[in-house]
């Protein structure tokens, strides 16, 4: 690669190992601050530029496309196991900026700033014609489908009353319009036949999530429901919380990396 | 003895650096 004497980075190959090593690193640390929604995977290294540090280490500055996955970021599932959001499902991409500092073979992300965005409707419909987009979370006939759907696992269950905690994916088909909705409920300290008012009902301290997938299909005169939850383990309750990979506030730059490496 | 060599050597394609591969697909 021609070296960039004076511009003080060096230019290498997107695909270069060590590039992908330190993509890799900074896509974990991207599922593991984001606090809602589905874990991403690396899609592909737009751009590279490695900025020596003084005294010692590089920093890899990053521009990378991610696919969202179908897990949720509450999801144990290895990330290796998660497929990827397809085109026909309305897939969602990941444009980040990254800092990826190397120092003694170790991989640290310094700075972190990514936005997504969901395919086109027209892109979806060239693939599928009479496929669901995403819609609003507060459509109408998301919140009816996510209550219904709520009421339907709670009104099966004999454990706890478990109260919605974040509407995560929703989409409508064509007419006649049919909703498909993913959403995150928690365990409350309620049981799910005793819950007569569940706004007096509590979240566990030991955090027990869900992650439920719902529809609500329209037939010729009726309509039909259906939910799936799966109940994953209770979380142990965290020291101190994650720090957020903030989306939206521009992230604390650590003074300039680029000029003070150079 | 005169050689015709080919054209100006050709300098070898600038091996594209950037983007990388894509794993999954474009949207």
């Amino acid at each position: 690669a021609p070296h960039a004497m004076g511009l003080g980075f060096r230019e290498v190959a997107c695909d270069d190992p060590d590039v992908e090593q330190a993509a890799l690193a900074a896509v974990d640390y991207l599922n593991q601050h984001l606090q809602n929604g589905f874990r991403h995977i690396l899609n592909q290294v737009d751009k590279v530029k490695v900025w020596f540090r003084r005294p010692f280490g590089v920093v890899f500055e990053l521009e990378l496309d991610t696919l969202e996955t179908t897990c949720h970021v509450l999801d144990p599932t290895p990330l290796a196991n998660c497929s990827v959001r397809q085109l026909v499902e309305h897939a969602v991409e990941g444009d980040c900026d990254f800092h990826v500092l190397k120092q003694d073979g170790q991989f640290t992300v310094i700075h972190a700033q990514c936005h997504s965005n969901p395919d086109s409707a027209e892109d979806v419909r060239k693939v599928c014609p009479n496929c669901g987009l995403l819609t609003s979370f507060n459509d109408s006939s998301v919140v009816n489908t996510v209550n219904a759907a709520l009421n339907a696992f709670n009104a099966q269950n004999n454990g706890s009353y478990f109260k919605l905690v974040e509407i995560s994916r929703a989409q409508n088909t064509p007419p006649p319009v049919s909703t498909f909705v993913e959403f995150v409920v928690a365990a409350t300290d309620c049981t799910a036949q005793g819950a007569t008012d569940p706004a007096k009902c509590n979240l566990l301290a030991e955090k027990q999530y869900g992650f439920c997938k719902a529809s609500l299909v329209k037939k010729l005169d009726d309509e039909e429901l259906s939910v799936a939850c799966r109940v994953f383990q209770k979380q142990p309750q965290p020291a101190n919380p994650a720090p957020a990979v903030d989306q939206a506030a521009p992230p604390v730059p650590p003074a300039n990396p680029p000029a003070s490496l150079v | 003895k005169v050689v015709h060599s080919g054209p100006a050597g050709a300098a070898d394609p600038a091996v594209r650096l950037c983007p990388g591969r894509v794993r999954y697909f474009r949207i």
